[in-house]
């Protein structure tokens, strides 16, 4: 089963 | 006040025409350098980043950094209003409530305004830090659309698999598996059309295909698309604009649980 990643796992609040 | 006129205004209707199904409201921060807009997706999966450099206007002024929030839906129906071949100038105070857009014919017989309210946007900026990608592959931009269209008859995912023997983009679903290769060509030097592989490492990963069709909405814009992808990271899509700037989009892949 394929779990979709959200972008705020890789990168930070500038 | 700002005021930014681009001459060859349909490059603003095809950037609107990248965006609109992504993302919803964003901030075009406009300060001396260009206008720039980085946003997400409402389910954060992906992110854009765009930016139109200063000197791709003629002219530009920029007399304070402004934010003009704005809902792209309403900007994307205006945008439709500006023939191909206007040119577009998008003027607005240093303390906006709205902004003005608006539309020269070539020969200047017809000058259309359009005023637009704008809105008060929270921003969430993220920070893309410098990444060592594995593999950073580029195509023709039309190539990359009709892949992604092809393989999302197969599957909702697709998996990128990068070696030295090329690129291949996968798809498996109920009615079966697409695998489409791409070896890179044999000339090295990054003309149009040409496939071009920087392996530093072996690579796979899968990405939704349904965010990748958006991103894909840029092809337009430019002949070639750059994909650049490292190990349990998002996938960067670049689309280089000559004489004006990129539009980059970002898209987290799918792990297996």
């Amino acid at each position: 089963l394929l779990i979709q990643q959200g972008m705020k796992s890789f990168y930070q609040f500038a | 006040m700002f005021e930014a006129r681009l001459v060859q205004g349909s490059l603003m209707k095809k950037f609107m025409e990248a965006i609109k199904d992504l993302v919803k409201e964003a901030n075009w921060d406009c300060t001396g350098t260009g206008i720039s807009l980085q946003a997400m997706d409402t389910s954060h999966v992906s992110l854009v980043s765009l930016l139109l450099r200063s000197d791709g206007f003629d002219p530009y002024r920029c007399d304070r950094n402004i934010s003009l929030g704005i809902n792209m839906e309403s900007m994307a129906k205006i945008m439709k209003c500006a023939s191909n071949d206007d040119v577009i100038t998008i003027r607005s105070e240093d303390h906006p409530d709205n902004v003005t857009f608006v539309f020269e014919s070539p020969n200047q017989e017809k000058v259309c305004d359009y005023e637009m309210k704008l809105m008060d946007i929270d921003s969430e900026h993220l920070g893309i830090p410098d990444t060592e990608y594995d593999a950073i592959i580029s195509m023709p931009a039309s190539e990359f659309q009709r892949i992604c269209r092809d393989l999302s008859n197969i599957g909702d995912s697709v998996k990128i698999t990068c070696n030295k023997d090329g690129v291949q983009f996968s798809a498996q679903g109920d009615t079966g598996i697409g695998k489409i290769a791409l070896k890179q060509n044999a000339v090295i030097d990054k003309e149009d059309g040409q496939v071009s592989i920087e392996l530093n490492d072996p690579v796979s990963l899968t990405f939704a295909l349904r965010y990748l069709t958006f991103f894909t909405k840029a092809t337009p814009l430019a002949s070639t698309v750059t994909l650049s992808v490292s190990a349990k990271n998002p996938v960067a899509v670049e689309y280089r604009v000559d004489d004006i700037g990129y539009i980059r989009y970002y898209l987290a892949p799918k792990i297996e649980e």
